[in-house]
């Protein structure tokens, strides 16, 4: 009866929303956690002594040098052909303006292509990209190399229409890449409102000058770190589950969707395998990863450090898209691991929460997943992540304890499950 | 000792599937 008493527990029981009461008292006290920030650094200590407190075995600290960057004042003004103050949200890794800012004239496209096209057209402008949402996994091509595209056709600086299905005025924020070979040049993301209506300007024929200013300063790489707490395995200690969320997130919101929900569930998980007197056959390992938001750095670290093991971890997990009301596990295996997680997913019957999907993925797993390795996440109802993120909305207020008590029993059950069974997962 | 190292899984599905029902 062990399926049923973890969900007992975390959803009708002592330990619901405890989750969501924890994650609401970092967020509460801490705010968003931006890679190199001092809000990182005080999260990552409340973390460490909170996991200590937890009874949880091994807690330690893996030393990652992560990026550091900062905002600073920023602003986008419409000059012509109306005086028009635009919410703006610079880019991750991208550079400031100069103090007076950079004035120009806007061109306005709808796709890279486009762009391609107008290239003469480009130089010595602010590119605005008003290019349509897909998906987040296309739609992100624009915020990630927006800027250098921009620049390889002579533009002076980027705006790019914030990455989302649905907007009211909310720019969201996310990481760019510059190249080597190719001029830096500001980017930041301007709302769906502001790109739109500059579209419609510009098929008008009407003329457009933005004022953009950044204060945006990279610095060099500072010192962070990925957190480890384990329950440590009975009978094949040295083999391990890893259980995973990332701690860091954009300096805007509270950094609560995105990805407080999966770090917090992923915690839970150790908990509740703690409250009931539990310890599986092999090693249930807690990371909370560091630097996720700027590529995966503190993953990168861990892998590096940890891939000689490679071969004693039967399964990764990692939950970044949300902690809303689960639809399934998504799982990356082979056919005989997926029929097992399938078995698994079927305790979770009490719940009515079966399905076990394809791509299971996570920016903190795929190294292990590409590997070899088995690789799980927490699938949810996305409908309205990504309303909120990378946005000043990524609050608690968005989120609902009673579906990170799902998450958490769903996210608790297959870990455990997997960690207790007799033999690894079996791979290709 | 379970490792990866052997590639296969020493148990059958069914025994693996009874396994797994001991937990529900």
């Amino acid at each position: 009866d062990i399926a049923k008493a973890i969900i007992e527990l975390a959803v009708y029981g002592k330990a619901q929303n405890r989750s969501y009461d924890r994650l609401a008292l970092l967020v509460d006290t801490v705010g968003p956690r931006l890679s190199g920030s001092k809000n990182l650094e005080m999260a990552i200590r409340i973390m460490y002594q909170s996991l200590k407190d937890n009874d949880l075995e091994n807690v330690h600290l893996e030393l990652v040098k992560i990026p550091h960057w900062e905002r600073g004042e920023e602003s986008a003004v419409m000059l012509k052909p109306r005086f028009h103050e635009m919410a703006v949200l610079g880019l991750g890794s991208s550079i400031g303006t100069p103090s007076e800012g950079i004035t120009a004239e806007v061109l306005v496209v709808n796709s890279f292509d486009e762009l391609r096209r107008r290239a003469p057209e480009a130089k010595g402008k602010i590119v605005v990209y008003n290019q349509p949402y897909l998906n987040y996994s296309r739609t992100v091509q624009y915020r990630f190399r927006g800027a250098v595209e921009a620049a390889k056709v002579g533009a002076v600086a980027s705006l790019i229409r914030s990455v989302t299905p649905f907007s009211i005025y909310s720019p969201h924020t996310g990481i760019q890449k510059y190249q080597d070979d190719v001029p830096k040049i500001p980017t930041a993301c301007i709302t769906v409102e502001d790109a739109e209506m500059m579209s419609r300007m510009a098929s008008r024929g009407v003329k457009i000058v933005i004022r953009l200013k950044m204060g945006a300063r990279n610095y060099p790489d500072t010192d962070s770190f990925n957190i480890v707490a384990e329950i440590t395995g009975r009978k094949y200690p040295e083999q391990v589950v890893l259980v995973s969320g990332h701690l860091d997130s954009w300096d805007v919101g509270q950094g609560a969707i995105d990805d407080g929900g999966g770090a917090f569930i992923s915690w839970e998980a150790l908990s509740l395998i703690r409250d009931l007197g539990l310890r599986p056959k092999r090693t249930l390992r807690l990371v909370l990863w560091t630097a996720e938001e700027q590529g995966g750095i503190g993953a990168f670290q861990y892998y590096e450090l940890h891939k000689v093991n490679i071969s004693n971890y039967s399964l990764v997990m990692e939950s970044d898209a949300g902690t809303f009301l689960p639809t399934g596990l998504q799982f990356t295996g082979s056919d005989k691991a997926r029929a097992i997680m399938k078995e698994i997913m079927n305790l979770l019957q009490p719940l009515n929460i079966t399905q076990v999907l394809n791509h299971g993925e996570g920016e903190d797993i795929n190294l292990w997943i590409q590997a070899g390795v088995p690789g799980a996440s927490l699938l949810d109802n996305l409908y309205k992540y990504f309303f909120f993120h990378h946005s000043h909305g990524d609050t608690l207020t968005v989120m609902d304890p009673k579906q990170m008590n799902i998450a958490a029993a769903i996210w608790t059950v297959v870990s455990y499950v997997v960690a207790d069974l007799e033999e690894m997962l079996p791979r290709s | 000792q379970a490792t990866y190292k052997n590639a296969t899984c020493q148990k059958t599905f069914q025994k693996i599937q009874k396994e797994i029902a001991s937990y529900g």
